[in-house]
């Protein structure tokens, strides 16, 4: 089982999309995926179409600050091999709640590895911020997925989530990596985005994704359909950049 | 002094691009206007061209956790009746150390009326989250302006900002007011946009602003030069616009 943590505390960046649209590509290339959804709002869970009243019972704060297992939490979406733990309306305090507790840093780990879960992939979606919550996917993760707008003011926050990495990986997390960076909402006509790309790749090299995926106005309306975009638009260019991901991701995987 | 936080907890909707365009612009219009930037990933500071060692100096920690007064840690932009309070490094852990603090929801409300600052207008950018350091600016704030993004994943967060600034009302401060919802990034070829607007004037009539901030490439190039997008392309749709906003509230203001 792999666990990639998709991070990063800039907003609207594309973490949900890439958790929830990389997962299900991976799911039709026939990999067990599950979802776990550490965000309060709960974009994810609403994204795959987990009713709220099943998310209200079943939910990662359950087991992150309660007492329950998380293979009990497992919810099925009604995508071929993608499930998901929602998130539940309680997670919004977890944040608070977390910082008086033992091992607060470290509890979804615990619970991650507690008993074998049905799956090959676990993708975690992270809010927007370095907070507990998020610190708690990291030291649960393997890897991170750093999705990133072709924007200014996102590529200002990358310093600050690769340090955050470093750090868990120094102090919670030995074995902790970065899976890759991946350009998110690429606009071809526009500079911005092509100056922000040549950037990137001149200073970081091969830890940035070859794929790249475009603003595509397909994806942005699949979460109101609660599907991913692979079943709401399978052909277009968002849902073949996704699969292309996952194709790129399992290559990288075999070579190792 | 009106003083407005900038809220949402959904990320990337517009939050620091609001509060420095709308605060650039209302600056134009011979108000002073003075910007606090109650986010750790430091936008607003960076947008207005602070260089970041006078921000590691004079910053909003200093005073929300430290014990200078805020009139203190004001730094002059370069753009004419614009000044702010920085962000710093510090503001990262401000939110857990908070946690145990007295007062820790109203500490920014007793430093904003401590003495008297020189500005007509406060505009206080929040992170995407409603974590302590949000609280504090919904305590201290008399309205709060909530930028939307035309996103279905953004709208459903809407419901979330509204009740937690119900909530702030009732406990912490009672005269607290939404000044209005504001539409951004609206792209006038897309469905969903139109479909988000339809649907907000429907449910919440008149505290959706009539102007709508449309998406524009200027608005995302401004920050890589330190710049207002008033001050680097004056007459894009996007400058234009905020501009629009800053006369549609001084025009509601004057009503009252
Ligand atoms: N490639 C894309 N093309 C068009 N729209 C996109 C794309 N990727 C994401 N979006 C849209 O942009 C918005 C932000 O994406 P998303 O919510 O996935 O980001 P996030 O990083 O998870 O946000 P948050 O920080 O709030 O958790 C959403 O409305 C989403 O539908
Ligand atoms: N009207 C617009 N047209 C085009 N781009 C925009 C517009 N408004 C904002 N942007 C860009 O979209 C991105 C998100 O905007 P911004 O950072 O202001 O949102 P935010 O809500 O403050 O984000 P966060 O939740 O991370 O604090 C930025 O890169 C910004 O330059
Ligand atoms: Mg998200
Ligand atoms: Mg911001």
């Amino acid at each position: 089982m792999k666990v990639i943590a998709v991070a990063n505390q800039k907003g609207g960046v594309g973490k949900t999309t890439t958790a929830v649209n990389l997962g299900a590509s991976l799911a039709i290339l026939e990999k067990k995926v599950l979802i776990v959804d550490m965000d309060p709002q709960g974009n994810a869970t609403s994204y795959v179409g987990v009713d709220p009243e099943v998310a209200r019972e079943n939910n990662v704060y359950r087991s992150l600050i309660g007492d329950r297992p998380l293979k009990d939490l497992v919810v099925k979406t009604s995508f071929p091999n993608l499930s998901i733990v929602p998130a539940g309306p309680d997670l919004a305090g977890a944040e608070v709640e977390l910082v008086d507790l033992e091992r607060r840093e470290t509890r979804l780990r615990a619970r991650l590895y507690e008993f074998p879960l049905d799956a090959d992939v676990v993708f975690i979606d992270c809010p927007p911020s370095l907070g507990l919550l998020t610190i708690n996917a990291l030291s649960a993760a393997h890897s991170v997925i750093v999705p990133l707008q072709c924007e200014y003011l996102a590529m200002e926050g990358l310093g600050r989530i690769l340090e955050t990495i470093e750090m868990v990986r120094s102090s919670l997390n030995p074995s902790l990596d970065v899976e890759g960076v991946l350009l998110t909402m690429f606009d071809g006509r526009n500079n911005l985005s092509h100056q922000v790309e040549e950037e990137l790749r001149k200073h970081l090299g091969s830890i940035v994704f070859d794929t790249v995926i475009p603003r595509n106005v397909r994806i942005s309306e699949s979460p109101s359909f609660g599907r991913p975009v692979l079943m709401y638009a399978y052909s277009s260019r968002g849902a073949v950049k996704y699969l292309e991901l996952a194709e790129e991701l399992l290559e990288k995987w075999q070579k190792r």
